[in-house]
């Protein structure tokens, strides 16, 4: 499902600002 | 154990409902007085006759990116609520796969002027008229019904963003691998919201009206998937090409 969803994957990685 | 029911405090539950409410208030795309300020502004006739005027595609893709910039900011808002990024990476996916678009028609109540049935978009307000190049008349109406009805409730900010913390933390989605702990963090959000309705000394049929609204939400979504995939089977290429890769990757 992480490889599908790299967008959202990445997004969620990212850290809130 | 399987036991679902948490035994949570009051001050747990306070503390859960601040964090959401917080959270809600840091993502929501627009604050209600930026929304009040530009409610004066709705689109004059010629600029509707444009909008309708738009060829069917050209319409679609300006609707993905609409809805794309309210997902990323519901992604926003799922990362901050207490215990989210606890969940396994695989049940972070699948919510938001199939929550965030019910969150952004729960959030759109805040961006509809209920008296004259119009909605924020691209600007201004919007009546189902301005849609009409889509080609999903009745998927629009239903929409605008569904946040007419989501208006008359009268939620308050809190409730709301509760309300979107509990539709996104659906415990009944397909491919959960850890279904038992969004069990209980949905369990934990249902009690804080029951616990801020009760403060708030709303009415008490408000929760069941409230759950019913999830059985709205999911046939709008699954509204919205049928009619993008009669659109895609017509326009291939403008999906694959022109709308944006976060839309493509949570509904293609």
């Amino acid at each position: 499902l992480k490889e599908k969803h790299k967008i959202l994957h990445q997004l969620l990685q990212n850290s809130t600002s | 154990n399987g036991d679902t029911s948490p035994t949570v405090s009051m001050a747990e539950l306070d503390h859960q409902a601040q964090i959401i409410s917080k959270s809600h208030l840091e993502t929501c795309q627009y604050l209600r007085e930026e929304l009040q300020q530009m409610s004066w502004q709705n689109f004059l006739q010629d600029e509707v006759e444009s909008y309708q005027s738009k060829p069917r595609e050209v319409m679609w893709q300006l609707c993905a990116v609409k809805i794309t910039e309210a997902i990323q900011y519901v992604v926003e808002f799922a990362k901050r609520i207490d215990g989210f990024m606890d969940l396994c990476q695989n049940d972070q996916i699948v919510l938001l796969k199939a929550g965030s678009l019910e969150v952004v028609f729960v959030r759109m109540c805040r961006m509809f002027d209920s008296q004259n049935n119009t909605v924020y978009f691209d600007g201004k307000f919007a009546g189902p008229d301005v849609f009409k190049a889509l080609g999903c008349d009745d998927l629009i109406t239903s929409v605008f019904d569904f946040a007419k009805s989501m208006c008359s409730l009268h939620l308050s900010e809190d409730e709301l963003a509760l309300f979107s913390a509990f539709v996104l933390l659906s415990a009944d989605r397909s491919w959960l691998q850890e279904k038992l702990q969004v069990e209980k963090l949905q369990q934990k959000t249902q009690l804080a919201l029951q616990h801020v309705l009760q403060k708030n000394q709303r009415e008490d049929g408000l929760l069941n009206k409230l759950r019913c609204k999830v059985s709205a939400l999911r046939s709008l979504c699954s509204r919205h998937t049928e009619k993008l995939s009669a659109f895609r089977a017509v326009y291939p290429d403008i999906v694959g090409t022109h709308f944006p890769p976060l839309y493509k990757e949570l509904f293609g």
